[in-house]
């Protein structure tokens, strides 16, 4: 499933 | 931080710099959509409004408020600063089209249920279609200025990039974002079309890019 990835991108 | 996620930050700056300094100078925006525009800033807006939850790097935070700035910027300079050069006419693509499928994707397919991670997909999913009305002006009126083609370069240029970063970053830490990998591929192919007419007309000297 899906999981939140530390969003370090513009 | 990798080569490739570097250079495709800075092929997006050096898009939308394009794009205002254009705009600035010619003080016209014939051809260009105001309609992409507004997505873009919407797209920035619902994406960094962690700036104000959390705190990832300066680089970080400065090219947020950057790209937030001149987002804006560029909508003002098309819809109150040069409006009289606007080419509302031709600038006819229904964004209720776009919005209506990326909200209703955005509930469905998100991380976490929750109101900034919703908004984040919805940035996500919007980034991936925000540049069709502009595609679609350049279709209808069959002709494109240069300097707005490498503007459509340069935004191509920095997708292709991020796609390069993303192999790099599964390959050496491990990390895959699902929803910005697929939808990122998605909007890469956008381009593919227009990069082939890029190559065979506008590097050859012309000074107009006009459509077969």
């Amino acid at each position: 499933s899906l999981h939140i990835n530390p969003k370090d991108e513009l | 931080m990798n080569v490739f996620r570097l250079a495709g930050d800075v092929s997006h700056l050096v898009a939308i710099i394009i794009l205002l300094v254009k705009i600035w100078r010619s003080k016209s925006c014939a051809g260009i959509s105001g309609k992409s525009q507004v997505l873009f800033a919407l797209v920035f807006t619902t994406r960094y409004l962690d700036l104000f939850t959390v705190f990832i790097s300066a680089y970080n935070t400065i090219m947020k408020v950057v790209f937030l700035a001149m987002s804006y910027a560029t909508v003002y300079l098309i819809y109150m600063r040069f409006r009289n050069m606007y080419d509302s006419e031709n600038d006819t693509f229904r964004v209720e089209f776009l919005l209506v499928p990326v909200i209703g994707l955005s509930f469905l397919e998100n991380y976490a249920f929750t109101p900034l991670e919703i908004l984040w997909t919805f940035s996500i999913f919007l980034e991936a279609v925000a540049i069709m009305p502009q595609l679609f002006m350049i279709t209808k009126t069959g002709e494109a200025e240069s300097i707005t083609t490498h503007y459509l370069f340069f935004l191509g240029l920095y997708r292709a990039l991020y796609i390069a970063n993303w192999v790099w970053r599964y390959h050496t830490e491990e990390f895959f974002d699902q929803i910005a990998v697929v939808s990122g591929v998605v909007q890469t192919i956008f381009y593919c079309d227009f990069f082939y007419l890029y190559v065979t007309r506008v590097l050859r000297g012309k000074a107009k890019m006009i459509l077969p």
